[in-house]
């Protein structure tokens, strides 16, 4: 029998252990296990790696957890902008999309451009306007809102630097004004 | 940012990432994660690559093509070449970050230089591992 395999990763950077409190550790272990184990079960049926890396990220992309989809940081214009980018290693057919706002899996609009364009990579307003053509699903503004990425945001303002998503530690301490 | 490599019972290899870029980013910046060969790359002859960290410095560096580039034109494996690129190399130029690797073998790299990568991964009927802390 063949071998299949599956990894995933939900960011890196500086984790602090005094940050994460067990609840939350737990939470990311629990989502990090649930993802894997979701397109490894695709995987065991017989279906595509394509399927596999488009669900599990689309898993991923539907925890607030993590900076992607539901749980994406803010811009320093308060909004949410979001890139994702699928290759397909039979074929070399690759599909990918940045700066869209307000969809809900990035990863399955990257997929579309994919399969159902002539091109690799759409932007902005242009590639919203195919992912309606397309029929994925738009969210509201609020269904992307997050405290802690707010306050991420805030104390980066603050600051006026930009960060990674697991590099900007709230410090207990911090006052944020 | 979130991304996935898998292997089917096929033999093909398949990469996908996704992500909200970085916190308070400015006039439209986008970094490696869209971009096919800097943050996402598959090939059945070579591996397919996630990654995740500093996109600017992903992007100079060409990682995920660069870590494919090593596996077909060096015969290096794929943890060799995911260690030299982001060990060596990426770090060099400060850049910080990982990513996961996967080839038809079913061989897997989860390799970062920064102090953690929220990471999982599972092969054949193996047990799920899962990571946070390096």
């Amino acid at each position: 029998m063949n071998p299949i395999a599956i990894a995933i990763h939900g960011g890196a950077g500086t984790i602090l252990r005094a940050l994460l409190t067990e609840e939350k550790e737990r939470a990311y272990y629990q989502a990090l296990q649930d993802a894997v184990e979701k397109g490894h079960q695709i995987l065991a049926k017989g279906g595509s790696a394509l399927k596999a890396v488009e669900e599990t990220v689309r898993e991923l992309e539907d925890c607030i957890l993590f900076n992607a989809g539901r749980g994406s940081v803010f811009t320093h214009q308060g909004e949410h902008e979001l890139d994702a980018a699928i290759m397909c290693g039979a074929t070399g057919m690759a599909g990918a999309v940045a700066g869209v706002r307000r969809v809900r899996n990035p990863i399955t609009l990257a997929k579309a451009v994919m399969q159902h364009s002539e091109h690799v990579l759409l932007t902005g307003e242009g590639a919203e306007n195919f992912g309606h053509q397309v029929g994925v699903a738009f969210e509201p503004e609020e269904y992307f809102f997050d405290a802690f990425r707010y306050e991420q945001w805030q104390a980066a303002k603050a600051e006026d630097s930009i960060k990674l998503d697991h590099s900007a530690p709230i410090l207990p301490d911090k006052k944020l004004g | 940012t979130v991304g996935a490599v898998a292997l089917d019972a096929a033999g093909n290899l398949a990469a996908a990432t996704s992500t909200g870029g970085m916190t308070n980013k400015k006039f439209n910046r986008v970094g490696d994660t869209p971009i096919i060969g800097a943050g996402t790359y598959a090939n059945n002859a070579t591996c397919a690559v996630s990654c995740t960290g500093h996109g600017e410095y992903f992007m100079r560096a060409v990682v995920a093509y660069d870590v494919s580039c090593l596996v077909e034109y060096k015969g290096l494996t794929i943890t060799e070449a995911c260690l030299y690129v982001v060990q060596e190399k990426l770090k060099k130029q400060g850049g910080e970050g990982g990513l996961i690797a996967l080839n038809t073998k079913g061989e897997i790299a989860l390799t970062f230089n920064s102090e953690g990568m929220y990471r999982a991964s599972k092969r054949n009927d193996e047990p799920t591992y899962v990571g946070i802390y390096e």
